[in-house]
């Protein structure tokens, strides 16, 4: 719940 | 130079309106294997991954790698105006800054031609990495999205909890709670209607219910949705 966590770093290609 | 033949237009018609809703400004990457599409919503909270390959257009033509900047807000209007079987083609010429878009009625009567400007989209190279997930759910698309409509009247969150023979939908608010509970039905004579959970080790994650009600607009596309979950990784659907 509540605010969600940036996802980009986790998604982002080496 | 790109140029692509759908069929039957229906299938990017419910693409874009699923995508729409999370997905701004993106580039369709295209190349001689197909179209595909790799963007975040504006939080960067989900990423959508889809890949429309070239065997899915008749005639499909891509002279060389081009990305097409693509709002998709614009793009859904567009669409909006294509008839289900209306035979789409969307073609972008080199160095084009323009998309163009025509929809062929099925007895040729009506040809409608729409072009949408193009524009730059730097875009993080983003992908979804390879993940051993501890539990894995195949069940019917409509029931997904049935669940996730359902339990949104009770929280802004589901939590959802895989053990070995169901996976249960909780949401609690400060009105109440609810859960819906599914079990596995192997056997079944239509395969979209199986139910499976696969599991490594429970798991129990919650998860916003914005975005999985977003997701499941995508449901119209597949008879079956498959879920996967671990902890501390995203849960790909």
């Amino acid at each position: 719940g509540g605010e969600q966590k940036s996802l980009l770093s986790f998604f982002a290609r080496k | 130079m790109l140029e692509a033949r759908l069929p039957s237009a229906v299938t990017l018609k419910k693409i874009i309106d699923a995508v729409k809703e999370l997905v701004q400004d993106a580039n369709f990457d295209c190349n001689d294997s197909g179209i595909a599409l790799q963007a975040m919503d504006s939080s960067h909270v989900a990423l959508v991954a889809l890949l429309m390959r070239a065997e899915g257009f008749d005639p499909y033509r891509c002279d060389r790698n081009i990305a097409l900047g693509i709002n998709f807000a614009t793009l859904a209007k567009v669409m909006k105006c294509a008839g289900n079987d209306d035979n789409l083609t969307i073609k972008a010429g080199e160095d084009a800054d323009v998309l163009s878009l025509m929809f062929e009625s099925t007895n040729s009567d009506r040809i409608s031609e729409f072009d949408i400007k193009l524009m730059d989209v730097d875009a993080d190279h983003l992908g979804i990495p390879e993940t051993d997930y501890s539990a894995t759910i195949k069940m019917p698309s409509a029931e997904f999205q049935r669940i996730c409509r359902d339990l949104s009247v009770m929280s802004e969150t589901v939590t959802i909890e895989a053990v070995k023979d169901a996976v249960k939908f909780i949401a609690s608010g400060d009105t109440g709670s609810g859960s819906i509970t599914v079990k596995p039905n192997q056997a079944v004579d239509k395969k979209d209607m199986e139910v499976t959970v696969t599991l490594q080790e429970p798991v129990k994650l919650a998860f916003s219910l914005k975005y999985l009600n977003h997701f499941a607009k995508a449901s119209t596309l597949a008879g079956s949705v498959t879920l996967s979950l671990s902890d501390d990784v995203p849960l790909m659907i």
